[in-house]
């Protein structure tokens, strides 16, 4: 969850 | 996603946009740094590599491919195209200066020893820097047309919309991602000088920005 969300951002 | 965010990745994309624009209606990259230009095309290949590993949404999907391509269409402009107008002379940055500390600090602060994670955090280190090249050869000519100072000022512009981005998600999320956060404001904190100049000097109408 935590790598998904700092991952969503470009 | 929220406005901040939006804002961010739309005048990231504006910046690259213009300095396309610019290098291709002008048919010359006279002042432009090819070295810089290179530096973002990796710092996008490093950060993008979970392309087609992860899909997120159309709109990640969508910007990533966007900013990949036009980043590698402007290097290809520069270095093959308009290569005759390439002043190799003053973009003299030495990026090694650049890349040897950023590639040790992703390998020493890093949230897992991956691949993938050890790449991302190059990509955010190395985006931190990568204008360096831009802004050196700036003050070596002594001046910037001011087309490139208004895709300086939306590259400035984009990461400092993105800080607003990690307060607010901070706020509304408790999201925190301390190693975009603290690159992201090194980053920003190098434009300082060029947004003061930026304000200062080109908002008052003047066709170049011509350093002190």
């Amino acid at each position: 969850k935590e790598r998904e969300a700092r991952h969503d951002e470009l | 996603m929220n406005v901040f965010r939006l804002a961010g990745d739309v005048s990231h994309l504006v910046a690259i946009i213009i300095l396309l624009l610019k290098i291709w209606r002008s048919r010359s990259c006279a002042g432009i740094s090819g070295k810089s230009q290179l530096l973002f095309a990796l710092v996008f290949t490093t950060r993008y590599l979970d392309l087609f590993t992860v899909y997120i949404s159309a709109y990640n999907t969508i910007m990533k491919v966007v900013f990949l391509a036009l980043s590698y269409a402007t290097v290809y402009l520069i270095y093959m195209r308009f290569r005759n107008t390439y002043d190799s002379e003053n973009d003299s940055f030495r990026v090694e200066f650049l890349l040897v500390p950023v590639i040790g600090l992703s390998f020493l602060e890093h949230y897992a020893f991956t691949p993938m994670e050890v790449l991302w955090t190059f990509s955010i280190f190395l985006e931190a820097v990568a204008i360096m090249p831009q802004l050196f050869m700036i003050t070596k000519t002594g001046e910037a047309e001011s087309i490139t100072t208004h895709y300086l000022f939306f590259l400035g512009l984009y990461r400092a919309l993105y800080i607003a981005n990690w307060v607010w998600r901070y706020h509304t999320e408790g999201f925190f991602d301390q190693i975009a956060v603290v690159s992201g404001v090194v980053q920003t904190i190098f434009y300082c000088d060029f947004f003061y100049l930026y304000v200062t000097k080109v908002v008052q109408g003047r066709s170049k920005m011509s350093l002190p």
